[in-house]
Parts: C-alpha cells; sequence; structure tokens
C-alpha cells in the first residue's frame, strides 16, 4: 500500500482530475484506490458526483475524534472509494495549527489504513497552498505526485516545491518523502510555451517526468459539471487515452520487484 | 483610498493575471496603484520581474515588527508600486494562528496606508486557499473583486466565497465587506462551456459581473515568463485590450459622485 499526495501549491495545474481520472484508470486496472479529498473547495468530491454526500468529511478524524474509517464512502466506479470534503474543513487548519503534532495529524489518521492494506493506493488530492493540509499531506505521503501545468508561472512553482519537500524532510516529519514523479498537463500544441516548459522540466528533472503528457481538451474542462470521470464522460477521446497510458506509467514504477 | 481583494480560493482562474493588468491600466490612466502580493508563490511579484527583489516580504509587517511602508518598491511601470512575496510569507499562517487578533493582523499592517492616501487603490493579490492570509485579507478589504474562469469548478466556488464573506462579516472582524465585482476570464469561444458558464453568472449575480470578458488568450499565458504585463508584452492584442476596457469599467463603478 502506498500513499501518494498530489500536490503543487500552484493552483488550477490539474491536481483534481488527475487524483480523479488517474484514480478510475488505476481502479479500470483493478487496483483499489482511495481517493482523500482534503481541499475545502471538494471538487474531488464534485467532480464524482458526491458534492450531497459532502457531510462526511476529515475534520473530526484529524482531530481525533472519530475514525477514518467511517468516512470512507464507494463511488459509482468499482474499486474507486473516497473521502469526502466540504468547507468545514477550511476550520481545521486553525485547530490544528495550536496542537503540537500538528506536522503529523493527517499521518496519524492514515496509519490504521496503513495496518490493513485495504487499498492498493491512496491518492491525496491536495488543497492549492503552502497551509497546514498541505504540510500535512505531505509528511503522510510516502512520495508526491506533482501536475504541471506547461504554462510559465507552474515552471516557478516546482522549485518551490522541491525546496518545500526538503523543508519537510528537514522537520523530521517525513525523511521519506521524494518527489515521486511529475505530469505534464494541459498541453495546449498550439503555443510554442508548452513544448518550452515540457522541454526545460524534462531538462532538470529527467527520470521523474512521465513520458505521458495530458492535453488540454475541451471534454476534459466539462466533465466535472456533470459529475463525471473522463473514462465515462468521454472513454474514447484524448483525455482518457492519456489518463489511461498515465496508470499503466504508474503501475510500471510501482510493481513490486 | 480603497482596498480590493482579487480573490477567489480556486486556483489558477486568473487572479495575479488581473491583478497585474488591471494594476497597469489603471496606473496608465493616472491612478496610482499599490499591488500586496499576499501570496507565498509570489507570482505578482515575478510578473512584474521583480523575483530577485523578493527579499523584501510582508512577514515581519504583519507580525507588527516593522511598518508596510518600508516593503514598498516602485517597479518599471509608472505609478505602480509593489510588496513583493516569497515563500517565507507561507510560515506567517501559523503565527499569526496563535495570536488573538489573528484575523485583523493585515488590517491593522494597512492602516497606515489608509491615512496617508498616496494610493487610490490597493490591490491584495490573493493566494489560492481558505486559510489565515486569506481571511486576513477579507478582513482588510472595502471589496472583493473575484475573476472566475469560464469553466465548471470555477462556478462551484463562487458560491463558495458567497458563504466565506458571510462568515467574515459574521465574525465582526470586517462587517461592510462586499463582493464588489465579478470578472470572467479564460473566456474561449471554441467551447459551449464558455458560454455556459458566462450565462449562469450573469443569471445569479447580475449587476455584479463585469462587462469585459477576458478571453483565453496565448500571448496572456507568455506575458509572465517575460517578467512583463500584457500591456508591456502585447500592447495590441485581445488581452490588453480587455484589460484596459475592465480598468475604464473599473473606475466608472468607483468614481466618486
Ligand atoms: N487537460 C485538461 N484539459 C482541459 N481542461 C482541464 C485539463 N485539466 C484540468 N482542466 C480544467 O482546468 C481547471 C483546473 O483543473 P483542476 O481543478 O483539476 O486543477 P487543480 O490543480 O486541482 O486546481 P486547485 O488548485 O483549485 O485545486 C478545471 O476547470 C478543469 O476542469
Ligand atoms: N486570459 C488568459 N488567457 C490565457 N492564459 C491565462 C489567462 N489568464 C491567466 N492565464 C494563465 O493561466 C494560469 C493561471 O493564471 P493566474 O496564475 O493568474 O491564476 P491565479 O488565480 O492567480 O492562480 P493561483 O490560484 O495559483 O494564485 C497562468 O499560467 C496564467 O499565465
Ligand atoms: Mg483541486
Ligand atoms: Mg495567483
Amino acid at each position: 500500500m502506498k500513499i501518494i499526495a498530489i500536490a503543487n501549491q500552484k493552483g488550477g495545474v490539474g491536481k483534481t482530475t488527475t487524483a480523479v481520472n488517474l484514480g478510475h484508470a488505476l481502479a479500470e486496472k483493478d487496483q483499489s484506490i482511495l481517493i482523500v479529498d482534503l481541499d475545502p473547495q471538494g471538487n474531488a468530491t464534485s467532480a464524482l458526483g458526491m458534492q450531497e454526500l459532502e457531510s462526511e468529511n476529515l475534520y473530526e478524524a484529524l482531530l481525533g475524534d472519530e475514525s477514518i474509517v467511517d468516512k470512507i464512502l464507494p463511488t459509482r466506479i468499482e474499486r474507486l472509494f473516497l473521502v469526502p470534503a466540504n468547507l468545514d474543513l477550511a476550520g481545521v487548519e486553525v485547530e490544528i495549527a495550536r496542537m503540537s503534532d500538528h506536522l503529523t495529524r493527517l499521518s496519524k489518521t492514515l496509519s490504521i489504513l496503513r495496518d490493513d492494506q485495504t487499498f492498493d493506493f491512496i491518492l491525496l488530492d491536495c488543497p492549492p497552498s503552502l497551509g497546514i493540509l498541505m504540510t500535512n499531506a505531505l509528511a503522510a505521503a510516502d512520495e508526491l505526485l506533482t501536475p504541471i501545468q506547461c504554462e510559465y508561472f507552474a515552471l516557478e512553482g516546482l522549485v518551490k516545491i522541491v525546496r518545500v519537500v526538503e523543508q519537510v524532510r528537514g522537520s523530521g516529519a517525513n525523511d521519506q518523502l521524494e518527489i515521486g514523479g511529475i505530469v505534464m498537463t494541459m498541453f495546449d500544441g498550439r503555443t510554442n510555451l508548452s513544448g518550452q516548459v515540457v522541454a526545460d522540466v524534462r531538462e532538470h528533472f529527467a527520470g521523474k517526468v512521465y513520458r505521458t503528457v495530458v492535453p488540454r481538451t475541451v471534454r476534459l474542462s466539462e466533465a466535472p459539471s456533470f459529475g463525471k470521470t473522463i473514462l465515462e464522460y468521454d472513454s474514447g477521446g484524448a483525455g482518457a487515452y492519456a489518463y489511461r497510458a498515465l496508470a499503466r506509467e504508474f503501475l510500471k514504477r510501482h510493481s513490486s520487484p
């Protein structure tokens, strides 16, 4: 069982889109997947059409008053499960900040799932921030999967996330943490910028960058408004093809020797 | 003098692009403008080509150890000034959380500027979050300017920001706060979704929505990599035209009777 934080503090780079669609593509390949929505916006929750159920969230489980096991909901998709989120989750940051173990609350909350091996992978959909929910995700994760848009600010953001990972490692909260993989998203063939950003990222991060590049497609931007993953909404299109290819590459990197 | 928070907790919707380009367009129209970069990513700082100067940031001023006046830097653009940001700013959230006045630190920091009327408008470029830096911006602002992408998640985000504004008003931190204006960004004529989102937003928020719609253009996504505003990088293009039109509308709404 591996815990993967899908994180990039830069906003709108495709974190939720990757969590939901990679999650579905892995479930399609017989993996048992839990997506934990750590963003008070609850986008992963609504992308799976489950916003009515957002009454459940991590708040009490993070404070230790309830078990995370009671917050896990099945989705329409076989082998894909979700811990939903809603706006109340935003209030937990101030509460956690005052606790002595404010960096490792999530790690403790998730530890029960490490022991019972129900899931092959737990995907943490992180909010766009450098706040407490994000640092908790980094402290709990085995590795980071970082989506990055093929645009300028995203490139700058990558340098910053490397620094944040070093800070989390240095703090002792998680000395195993590393950037496991980088996924290029929203590639737009019409602009030179996309090609330049991909070349730059491959030069600096070489083997960490997945070969699969997710194109910018209208279908991917439409799918969430129907509460469907791209594999449900447009199974034969370029978006679904890219996320299935990403799932294959992901499993190759994580298959136990 | 008015303090405008450019805020939307949804990531990647064009907050920084709007802060920088509206700021430049207003300065071009003889307004004296201060942009305060409240995002530890420091995107407004790098969009203005000032990342080398990011050693200055709000950290000490927010804790009351220094005055914000010492953090204000001139930009290349006449009448446009900046308080830069860098990664250290992320650490201030935990510090502020422990203070009794954790909601109004920024408001106190900015109060010196309210008294001396150097600036016509102060634009706060907010991080994509519901954390402490964001709530501080909402408590300090006279009104909110909310950029929203013409995509599904952005629409959902608008409902949430209305709730956050009500919470800030209810907390007593700022009972004047209101959503002043909504700007539609990254409009892409190729998709039906863009048109639907614009129609939906206009139906729910009527007079608050600016008539100007900012189109998705390659030039706008390229400009930050040169550290230039769109008015410098592609002054005759659709992006610069849209932000100049937005500045005209903005001034009409804010001209004193
Ligand atoms: N490859 C793609 N092609 C077209 N649109 C996309 C693609 N990936 C994501 N989108 C759209 O772009 C927007 C941003 O994506 P998403 O919400 O997944 O990013 P995020 O990083 O999770 O954002 P946040 O920082 O707010 O959490 C969404 O409206 C989404 O539907
Ligand atoms: N109208 C537009 N056309 C094309 N690209 C745009 C447009 N507006 C913004 N962008 C690009 O989209 C990305 C997101 O924009 P921006 O960084 O301004 O959003 P933001 O809301 O400030 O993000 P964050 O939530 O991370 O602070 C950037 O790479 C930017 O260059
Ligand atoms: Mg997201
Ligand atoms: Mg920004």
